[in-house]
């Protein structure tokens, strides 16, 4: 444990935190992908499925359950809650989120840690959380306003990433731990957020509203 | 460099 990976996985929680405030408080899921929460939920099953065959561990057990019942809870709003559900944008909510499914399954098939169930599902869920947000910011193209607590939670959830790259070179040269699969999807995961950044930065700094083109 | 495959991270 490093300070990089504390601090990534408190800003990650801190990004949920923030989506679910945003639903709970507005009661509207405006200019949230429902696709990306999907996609989430998908990543947290499939990675976190060694809950029930490796040690439970006093500091990931706790966070990867909050993960799987937050992002449950997200996608159960976005979809079934009476007042929530009609704030959710579907017509604009347009990315072909399907097609990254696939893509990732092959490639976690050919390449993984180890051919088994648990690590091809690991290199699985790797791969399509590097790609889970591409809807998301598709939206938030297309949206005209978006609203503050929307750009922070996209903001904290690339944040989080970048800073377990950090911690990946920390582990690198302290621990001399390689780790290629995440590395190479970090890197992915982060890039694609970079004109997000880029725009949130601008926005922030010249205090006006964020607006992605 | 060990590429281990145990995962300790989240």
């Amino acid at each position: 444990m490093n300070a990089f990976r504390l601090l990534a996985d408190l800003t990650h929680l801190l990004s949920i935190i923030i989506l679910l405030v945003k639903i709970r408080t507005t009661k509207s899921c405006a200019g949230i992908s429902l696709k990306t929460q999907d996609l989430y939920v998908l990543v947290f099953i499939s990675r976190y499925l060694d809950l029930f065959t490796r040690p439970l561990s006093l500091y990931n057990t706790p966070f990867k359950l909050v993960f799987l019942a937050t992002s449950i809870t997200i996608v159960y709003y976005m979809r079934y809650h009476k007042v929530v559900k009609q704030t959710y944008n579907k017509d604009s909510d347009t990315f072909k989120h399907y097609f990254l499914i696939l893509p990732c399954a092959v490639l976690a098939f050919f390449i993984n840690p180890k051919f088994t169930f648990i690590e091809v599902l690991w290199s699985f869920s790797i791969y399509l959380e590097a790609v889970a947000i591409l809807p998301q910011l598709v939206l938030l193209q297309s949206s005209s306003n978006i609203d503050n607590l929307t750009g922070n939670y996209v903001f904290m959830l690339g944040a989080y990433r970048a800073l377990y790259l950090l911690n990946w070179i920390y582990r690198f040269f302290a621990e001399d731990v390689v780790r290629w699969i995440p590395w190479i999807a970090g890197l992915v995961q982060t890039a694609l957020y970079a004109d997000f950044f880029y725009y949130y930065i601008k926005s922030w700094r010249n205090n006006e509203r964020l607006k992605l083109p | 460099a060990d590429q281990e495959a145990t995962h300790d991270e989240l």
